[in-house]
């Protein structure tokens, strides 16, 4: 179903993003 | 105990869940945080994935004939669209001051917006596929509730190739679902009763035959009927249970005791 995939895209990406941000703030850590 | 209910929603939002969750932990501890990077770029990617999904939901919408469905989506959608203005107000700030508290809490207010907003999108997309499998089988319910009055091979015959295709569809459905289900208990009851609707299926049909036989033989049909209406009735309380099983998305075990 396109809407799974869609949905898929989309905590793909965010998880990317916070990946990121988590990335910066675990060397504080 | 699992947290999402099946395993195509567990593989789609646990990643992020667990992303969420390390982020919100880790600005716990770094009170005042490291400078975070420029998140324009992976923001950007968010928004575009967001649009797109906004697209196909609406496609979703338009194309679907479940009124539930048609209702509850166009929220999830906005949440999700929400969370996503939340993300890149969050890049724009953090752009201007890589320090921002505001823009972190807004970073994780709107990943968490992202989501919830995809859960409960996912959620609504899910029951309207169970509302589907739920239709076929209460199509074999309604063929069962005229099971008895079948008199003659005729009619027989016409009610054995008329709900065979619904058996076999109910039989697929159902057996795709329990593959998909998280939750071991909910699994095991829709195997066993799956199992016993295909194992009742040839009975009944065996036992109407007998009745339709002794009728037309103009012999005495008490037992016969009796015989046929247990398994009907057996066949009727196993698919109302596999309709309510469907129906379960909490773990709440309370349930089952």
């Amino acid at each position: 179903e396109m809407i799974l995939e869609a949905a898929k895209s989309i905590t793909s990406a965010t998880a990317a993003l916070l990946r990121a941000a988590c990335a910066a703030q675990r060397e504080l850590v | 105990m699992p947290v999402f209910h099946t395993k195509t929603i567990e593989s789609i939002l646990e990643p992020v869940a667990q992303q969420v969750s390390r982020l919100v932990i880790l600005h716990e501890e770094a009170e005042d945080g490291a400078a975070m990077p420029d998140l324009e770029k992976p923001v950007l990617a968010v928004s575009a994935a967001v649009m797109n999904l906004i697209k196909v939901g609406r496609d979703t919408i338009n194309c679907s004939d479940d009124p539930i469905l048609r209702q509850d989506m166009p929220a999830s959608l906005q949440r999700v669209e929400k969370a996503s203005k939340l993300l890149e107000e969050a890049s724009a700030m953090l752009k201007a001051d890589p320090y921002s508290q505001p823009a972190r809490k807004k970073l994780i207010e709107g990943a968490r917006g992202i989501l919830q907003g995809t859960s409960s999108l996912l959620l609504c997309f899910d029951e309207s596929e169970v509302r589907k499998i739920i239709k076929t089988c209460k199509e074999v319910l309604n063929y069962l509730a005229v099971a008895e009055v079948i008199e003659t091979m005729e009619d027989l015959v016409h009610f054995v190739k008329d709900v065979s295709p619904h058996l076999t569809r109910v039989s697929r459905d159902v057996d795709a679902r329990e593959k998909e289900l998280t939750h071991m208990v909910h699994r095991e009851i829709l195997i066993r009763s799956l199992d016993a609707v295909k194992t009742l299926a040839p009975i009944l049909i065996c036992a109407m035959k007998i009745y339709v036989q002794l009728l037309a033989q103009g012999k005495k049909t008490d037992e016969a009927a009796e015989n046929r209406n247990y398994l009907c009735t057996r066949m009727t309380d196993e698919i109302n249970q596999i309709i309510r099983v469907l129906q379960l998305t909490t773990y709440d075990e309370d349930e089952w005791d």
